[in-house]
């Protein structure tokens, strides 16, 4: 593992645990996508299928628990929590599920490295978290007022992805027969997403003001 | 290794 895979990692793990903290300590959800989370939700289920199956190491297993538990607990919160629940943004975050589900699922289907149900599904995985913020920066679009806190959340999420990026740059470098395009042409689509929100972050950080998205 | 096979990243 090099240092922009653990990086990553961590500014990943930060991230949720940034979203899941944030939820539970101000019991508010107000501003979050529920169904960004459900997507990651989902994300997170259909590329970790084997993993009771599949041994890589002990730190991707318990990785791969911790992404399943906080990302469940998220939409659990939102959807059932008694007080969270209320702080609930309904009517703004209107994002279809199915105008992103189907693509990626036909996508799947086609360009895939192995036609088996497993393999589609992993595939399926990465093709949906490439996607899965937009209804999260769709929502910020809209309600513009952005709190630090989900400010911060996306900015994790964008620098894991940036990192990630890194990452797959080294490996290419470092070791043999390292070529996933599939996961690196997906890839820089989801870093991409962020770059018009990342613009907006860093000039706010700088002329040190509210974070706020032009509508 | 192709696709999910073999690979180790999250």
């Amino acid at each position: 593992m090099n240092i922009f895979r653990l990086a990553g990692d961590m500014t990943h793990l930060a991230s949720v645990l940034v979203l899941l903290l944030k939820i539970h300590t101000i019991k508010s959800c107000s501003g979050v996508s529920l169904k960004t989370q459900e997507l990651y939700a989902l994300v997170f289920a259909t590329r970790y299928l084997d993993i009771f199956v599949t041994y890589v190491s002990f730190y991707n297993t318990v990785m791969k628990l911790i992404f399943l538990g906080s990302s469940f607990s998220i939409v659990w919160y939102i959807r059932r929590h008694r007080v969270v629940r209320r702080s609930y943004d309904k009517d703004q975050d209107t994002f279809r599920h199915l105008f992103l589900l189907l693509p990626c699922l036909v996508l799947a289907l086609v360009i895939n490295e192995k036609f088996t149900f497993k393999e589609v599904m992993w595939t399926f995985s990465i093709y949906l978290e490439a996607v899965a913020i937009l209804p999260q920066l769709v929502l910020l679009q809209r309600t513009r007022n952005i709190d630090n806190l989900t400010g911060q959340y996306v900015f994790l999420l964008g620098a894991y992805r940036a990192l990630y990026i890194l990452n797959w740059i080294y490996r290419y470098f470092t070791e043999e027969h390292y070529v996933h395009w599939i996961t690196w042409i997906a890839g820089i689509i989801q870093t991409l997403l962020y770059a018009d929100f990342f613009y907006y972050y860093f000039q706010s950080w700088k002329n040190s003001v509210k974070l706020e998205l032009p509508a | 290794g192709s696709g999910s096979m073999g690979h180790d990243e999250l």
